[in-house]
């Protein structure tokens, strides 16, 4: 139990540790236990510093750096253990121009190394142009929900309009 | 094993048939604020086993059934079903016979949920073992419902570990 | 003390439920003490119903909805005593671009309405793009933040880019 | 009485002497992730009379010291200054003789805060009494910090009304 704990702990530490210096092209960060000595009763804490910061516990943080660390927690777990479908409900809306560009990156790279397919719903013009095809939700009737197929082309043409 | 088709009906604002093709790669699904892409992530979580009404942000699982709008009266039945792809045979023992998998739950008013796995009747707790070999769980790291990267920045320490403990 | 804030409730509410038609191009919504019969007691519920959807707590509604209503509670406070000052932290960041436009239209009538002054800290192109002025943020150095002024018209510029 | 303007020196990231200009109608401030646009916001917040560190992201008051990058050292002292234009004579009666006012709050590692109004030092509660007068306490709901909107969302019924008694 105590075993097993730990060694999936050391493997999720090191998978953040690679996605975190990824994301924020730089710094360091990894994740500890706190408030007790015993792995299996413990809290999971994050320290982390972009880079040129001081290393610090997440708080300080900024809202999108916040984000962006949370992000390389979980897809750190997620690459213990890839399923076969990842679900992403918005999890880009913090993030600036640039940090939505560095994602798509590390999904793009997740696509190559796993053979997980992604449903990743968005409010970003960057994040649907980098997708391999888009499906909208409308509800031309009030109420009612209907999936309509999104050209991608289109789709470039309202990012560039936007 | 693959996800391949999601289909819905009468779930939230999806009270018309209406189908959803997972293919391989990445799927964009974009609309505006309100027009149901958060209840196309619910429709997954639910037929994968949700348990957890107010993880659906309802009071009871009856909340999930179309409850009307103003032109159209209410529905007494939801339904979703999911179909996998099991070409290279991966799937759970006691359903691997064949090149696909269908998942479906019913639900009907005050009646509770019903499953089914390739036509045949099976518990809840079937339903959460399949997914659960397959690492995919509906509270799996791999469903990221909106506003979950919040409370992991939110959380105390003793609950983030929560999250550890899936991959455990 | 209970008279009292029975009116500041009812004059919460009057504003909300304005503001909510106002924000939503029509619906209906209310503010409603729940819990106890005393209303210094109780907690405070949002009950909403955006056009042609079924009146219902606020926890049914979309992430955009939701924080689109809580922009409406807190515009409705701010109405009933409009302070000299007025900081907006990435309110707009679960809208899309349609409310976005919505709520800066709102903004615009709380200008003309008071003489409070805003300052809108925001990623949405749209709403800088709608601002009086501009400041950028900036990191030259790692780790040390600068103000610079923003030229409106490059702001345009840039909006028309991304 | 009108907010005219910002100084900072030392508080978090803003580590350079720095001055807002908060002129009327609306101004934007934009910028990368993590560049200071909430520090910027929580200085505002900190010399009106904010006395909780974790209101402002820290675990200890001196969290809001400059506390040094790779290339740079840690500072001991961090102060920010807060203009008022006082033309219409409506600020608070022990301070409403001339055509400004300005709040100072300073802080020293290990050694708390200092408040001035006017040069004059001046207790804790004498900012925020000056303040409430004018509508606008550093928790007042004119102050929407980052993730505010998502906390009276989130929050029980209870919590949420907490934000109405600031009203009455
Ligand atoms: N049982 C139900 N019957 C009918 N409509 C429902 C039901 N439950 C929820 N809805 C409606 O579904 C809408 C919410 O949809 P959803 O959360 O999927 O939006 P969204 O596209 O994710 O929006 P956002 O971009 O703001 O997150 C709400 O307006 C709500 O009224
Ligand atoms: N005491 C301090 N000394 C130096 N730097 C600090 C201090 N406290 C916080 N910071 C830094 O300030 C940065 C956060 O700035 P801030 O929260 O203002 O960013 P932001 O512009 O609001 O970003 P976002 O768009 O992501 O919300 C963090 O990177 C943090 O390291
Ligand atoms: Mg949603
Ligand atoms: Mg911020």
């Amino acid at each position: 139990g105590r075993e097993r704990m730990l060694a999936s702990f050391e493997q999720v530490n090191k998978h953040f540790q690679d996605l975190f210096m990824t994301l924020f092209g730089g710094g360091r960060a990894h994740l500890a236990f706190v408030d007790s000595e015993d792995p299996l009763e413990a809290g999971l804490e994050v320290m982390a510093s972009p880079p040129g910061k001081k290393l610090q516990s997440m708080s300080l943080l900024s809202g999108g750096e916040k984000a962006l660390a949370a992000i390389c927690l979980l897809f750190a777990v997620f690459l213990t253990n890839p399923a076969p479908i990842c679900v992403l409900d918005e999890v880009d809306a913090p993030l600036d121009e640039s940090n939505v560009g560095r994602f798509c990156d590390l999904i793009q790279e997740l696509v190559s190394m796993t053979s997980t397919r992604f449903l990743i719903i968005t409010h970003s013009s960057l994040t649907m142009s980098r997708m391999d095809r888009l499906f909208g939700v409308t509800m031309a009737e009030r109420g009612v929900s209907q999936l309509v197929s999104v050209d991608l082309a289109r789709a470039e043409r309202l990012r560039e309009a936007s | 094993m693959h996800f391949a088709r999601l289909r819905i009906a009468g779930f939230k604002s999806f009270v018309e048939p209406t189908e959803l093709l997972i293919e391989p790669g990445t799927t964009g699904i974009v609309g505006p604020n309100g027009c149901g892409k958060s209840n196309l992530v619910e429709a997954l979580r639910w037929v994968m086993g949700e348990t957890s009404a107010k993880r659906m942000r309802g009071a009871e699982m009856d909340d999930v059934i179309f409850n009307g709008t103003s032109d159209r009266p209410s529905r007494n039945l939801a339904e979703v079903s999911l179909l996998l792809d099991n070409a290279d045979r991966s799937a759970p023992p006691s359903f691997n016979e064949g090149d696909q998998v269908e998942v479906v739950r019913r639900i009907e008013r005050t009646a509770g949920s019903r499953y089914l796995i390739n036509g045949r009747d099976v518990r809840l707790r079937d339903v959460q073992m399949f997914f659960a070999d397959a690492a995919s769980g509906a509270n799996s790291t791999a469903i990221v419902s909106q506003g979950q990267v919040g409370a992991i920045i939110n959380a105390k320490p003793q609950q983030r570990r929560g999250l550890l403990e899936e991959a455990a």
